[in-house]
């Protein structure tokens, strides 16, 4: 099972 | 005050083409050294950053920063009445709370000028870092565009995986399943038609198709697309606008539960 990841949680700031 | 003029006034249609479906509003921010746009969509699943240099306008200027708060749609509605081969001047004082955008045609002999509500949009600056990907894949923007169509009819959701036999294409859905491999390809004299895979290490990650398709909305823009990936990081997806800039997606990865 896999979920849609948010794409701030990937950049500084976010 | 701020004044920027592109004579391939179509740039910016196809820009704007390109954005509006996946972002609804934003700030595109003008600085001495050009015009620049994050954003995210709606539901925080991916991002667009579009920077256009100062040196790649017919003129530029801009005495002062400012963040121009745009609504996409209505952008769209009012470059629509560009013509194609027409030369685009955006105007706006500091503080505007509108920008002015005069089309000339390129004969000189018709020109037509309209005025854009700007919005105060209230927007957070991601820092995104400079990295080294495991797999760089340069492709015609076309196959791209045909690939993410063609598997969207079939499934939700892609996983891309890069080793040295090539790129892979994976989907399943109700109707069956798809696959589609391109292989590394320098064989044309064109250089747009090249498939160039630049693999570090292999790499296989999942990502919703629906914002893949969302971004070949960019392929009028440029020949070729280039996608990067590193495994647990976002896809990137660029296209080149020529020598003015260009615009990126950056679409977050499906992860283990």
């Amino acid at each position: 099972q896999q979920k849609q990841a948010n794409i701030g949680s990937f950049f500084t700031g976010g | 005050m701020f004044e920027a003029k592109i004579s391939q006034g179509s740039v910016l249609k196809k820009l704007v083409e390109a954005l509006k479906e996946l972002v609804t509003e934003g700030n595109i921010d003008v600085s001495p050294s050009g015009m620049s746009l994050q954003a995210m969509d709606s539901s925080h699943v991916c991002l667009v950053s579009l920077v256009l240099r100062d040196d790649g306008f017919d003129h530029f200027r801009c005495d002062r920063n400012m963040p121009m708060g745009i609504h996409f749609a209505n952008f769209s509605k009012i470059l629509k009445c560009a013509g194609n081969d027409d030369a685009i001047t955006l105007k706006a004082e500091d503080n505007a709370d509108q920008l002015t955008l005069m089309f000339e045609s390129s004969n000189q002999d018709r020109i037509s000028d309209f005025d854009l509500k700007l919005m105060s949009i209230e927007s957070e600056h991601l820092g995104i870092p400079d990295q080294d990907y495991s797999a760089e894949i340069k492709m015609p923007a076309s196959e791209y565009q045909r690939i993410v169509r063609d598997l969207t009819s079939i499934g939700d959701t892609v996983l891309i995986s890069a080793t040295k036999e090539g790129i892979k294409f994976s989907t399943s859905g109700d109707v069956g399943t798809a696959n589609v491999t391109l292989r590394h390809n320098t064989t044309s004299e064109k250089q747009e038609e090249h498939t160039i895979i630049d693999l570090k290490e292999p790499v296989a990650l999942t990502f919703a198709l629906r914002y893949l398709k969302n971004f070949s909305n960019a392929t009028a823009l440029a020949p070729q697309v280039k996608l990067s990936l590193t495994k647990d990081l976002p896809i990137v997806v660029e296209y080149q606008v020529g020598e003015l800039g260009n615009i990126r997606f950056y679409l977050a990865p499906k992860i283990d539960d």
